[in-house]
C-alpha cells in the first residue's frame, strides 16, 4: 500500500459526507445503499466515522460529473478513467468524483460496481494512495469482485490502519465473525505455495491460486500476478483443475462439477457445462487436476491418488479406468492437485512438491517445488 | 508477426502518451527536445512497468499498452 505524501490524514476521525447529486444509472436508494456500504468498509477496520449531511459542505462531498466537470482533471467518456478522488485537506480534499459517463450498476458483473469503485476511492478521500498489490482494493485497475461478498484485502487494512489505527470497537482476540480473515495475495516466492491449477495456452502459461493467477511468457522471467476475474468476471476463483486442449484449442477451467471453456482470453459461450461433458463419469463430483498428453493424444483426469483417461478424438473414456497414479508415475507421491504436460515432460502436482516425469518413458526426473515456474 | 497497422500503433502511442502524463506525470515537452522527451518516456514507461509487475524494459510491448486500456482510478500512480 501507499499513503500520500506526509501521511497526509484527517485531524477528526468523525468526518461528514454528502452526496451532492445522482446517476441516473441507479434508484437513488441504491445509490445511497452503496456509498454507505462504500463507507463502512473503511468504518468497520478504524476508529473513523461518518455523518451523512443533506446541505451544505461535508468533508468527503460526492458528485457525479462527465468531461470538463470543474476540477481540472476532466473525465474521458465511457472506461478509461471510471472516478477520482482527493487527498485529505479542506476545500476539494476527501472529495470523490465520478465519470458519468461510465454506467454504474449495483448487483450485475456488467457495467461498473459502484459500491467498488466509491470503496476504492473513498480509500483516497481517507488518505491511501494507488497499491502495487494486484488483490487490494487500491490498486489502480478495476476488477469485479461480488460486492455481497466483499472483505477489504489485508494490505488495504494495513494501509488505513497505519493512518488512523485499528477500529477501537472490535477486539482482535474476538474478531467480527461475520468478516473472515482479510484475503491476502500469494507469494510467488513462498516455498510451501500450493497452487490450485496450471496450464499452457498458445505458448503462455497460467498458474492458479485462490482469487488470483500468474502469467508466465516464455521470453520472460517476470511472471505477471492478476486477478481471475479481471480478465474473466464469469470464471470462479479458487478453481479445481486448468488444461489445455491442443486439439480444441481451447483451455477447459474446472470447478465442482461444472467446466468452463476459454478460446485464448476469451470465454467461449455455452459453457459452463458439467464434467459429464467431457466423459467422466456422473459418480466424479470433481477432479483435482488435469492434463493433455501429448504423446499418447489422451486427456488425464486426475481425482487425488486416482485418474481417468479420456480420448478427445472418440469423445469417450477410455476402458479400465480409474487407475492409480502411482502405478502409471511410479515415484509419485500423495495426492495430485495440479497437472501439466510442458515441452516433453509431465509435471504432477502435489501440495508444495511438483514431479517432475519423462512424458514418453513416464519415468520420474525430478521432484522440484511448485512454484518451480514461477521465476524466484 | 504483421505489423502493427500505422493507425493503430499512432494510436496507441496516443494512448501511451496520454497515460503516462495522466499517471506518472510525464511532462509534455517532447516538442522543446525530442532527445530528452524520449528519454523521459522511457523513464515514465519503466516506472509504470515495474508498478504493475510487468517486464521493466521502457519499451512499449503488447502487455504493458493492454494493462494501459484497462478500466482504473484516476489518480495517478505516483503518491506524490
Amino acid at each position: 500500500y501507499t499513503t500520500f505524501p506526509g501521511n497526509t490524514k484527517w485531524k477528526t476521525n468523525k468526518l461528514t459526507y454528502r452526496i451532492v447529486n445522482y446517476t441516473p444509472d441507479l434508484p437513488q436508494s441504491e445509490v445511497d445503499r452503496a456509498i454507505e456500504n462504500a463507507l463502512q468498509v473503511w468504518a468497520r477496520v478504524t476508529p473513523l466515522r461518518f455523518t451523512r449531511l443533506y446541505s451544505g459542505t461535508a468533508d468527503i462531498m460526492i458528485s457525479f460529473g462527465r468531461g470538463d466537470h470543474g476540477d481540472g482533471y476532466p473525465f474521458d467518456g465511457p472506461d478509461g478513467t471510471l472516478a477520482h478522488a482527493f487527498a485529505p485537506s479542506v476545500g476539494i480534499g476527501g472529495d470523490a468524483h465520478f465519470d458519468e459517463d461510465e454506467t454504474f450498476t449495483s448487483r450485475s458483473s456488467s457495467g461498473y460496481n459502484l459500491f467498488l469503485v466509491a470503496a476504492h476511492e473513498f480509500g483516497h478521500a481517507l488518505g491511501l494512495s494507488h497499491s502495487t498489490d494486484p488483490g487490494a482494493l487500491m490498486y489502480p485497475v478495476y476488477s469485479y469482485t461480488d460486492p455481497e461478498r466483499f472483505s477489504l484485502p489485508l494490505d488495504d487494512i494495513r494501509g488505513i490502519q497505519s493512518l488512523y489505527g485499528p477500529n477501537p470497537d472490535v477486539t482482535p482476540e474476538k474478531p467480527d465473525p461475520e468478516k473472515p480473515t482479510p484475503p491476502t495475495t500469494p507469494n510467488a516466492c513462498d516455498p510451501n505455495l500450493v497452487i490450485d491449477g496450471i496450464t499452457t495456452l498458445r505458448g503462455e502459461m497460467m498458474v492458479f491460486k485462490n482469487r488470483f493467477f500468474w502469467r508466465v511468457y516464455p521470453q520472460s522471467n517476470q511472471p505477471e500476478l492478476t486477478l481471475i476475474k479481471s480478465f474473466w468476471p464469469d470464471i470462479p476463483d479458487n478453481i479445481d483443475a486448468a488444461y489445455e486442449s491442443i486439439k480444441a484449442d481451447r483451455v477447459f477451467i474446472f470447478k465442482g462439477e461444472k467446466v468452463w471453456a476459454l478460446s485464448g482470453y476469451d470465454v467461449v459461450s455455452g459453457y459452463p457445462k458439467t464434467l459429464s461433458s467431457m466423459g467422466l463419469p456422473a459418480t466424479v463430483k470433481r477432479i483435482t487436476a488435469a492434463l493433455y498428453d501429448e504423446v499418447s493424444g489422451k486427456t488425464l483426469f486426475f481425482d487425488n491418488k486416482y485418474y481417468y483417461s479420456y480420448d478427445e478424438t472418440k469423445r469417450q473414456m477410455d476402458k479400465g479406468y480409474p487407475k492409480l497414479v502411482e502405478k502409471s508415475f511410479v515415484g509419485m507421491q500423495g495426492g495430485v492437485t495440479a497437472a501439466l504436460q510442458y515441452r516433453g515432460f509431465t509435471y504432477l502436482f502435489s501440495g508444495s512438491n511438483m514431479h517432475e516425469f519423462s512424458s514418453r518413458s513416464k519415468k520420474l526426473h525430478r521432484v522440484l517445488r511448485s512454484n518451480y515456474f514461477l521465476g524466484c | 508477426a504483421p505489423l502493427l497497422p500505422p493507425l493503430s500503433s499512432t494510436q496507441d502511442q496516443k494512448v501511451v502518451e496520454t497515460y503516462l502524463m495522466k499517471f506518472y506525470d510525464l511532462k509534455n515537452e517532447t516538442d522543446s527536445d525530442p532527445h530528452r522527451g524520449v528519454h523521459q518516456m522511457t523513464l515514465k514507461l519503466k516506472e509504470m512497468q515495474q508498478f504493475f509487475g510487468l517486464e521493466v524494459t521502457g519499451v512499449m510491448d503488447s502487455n504493458t499498452l493492454e494493462v494501459m486500456k484497462k478500466p482504473r482510478c484516476g489518480v495517478p500512480d505516483l503518491a506524490e
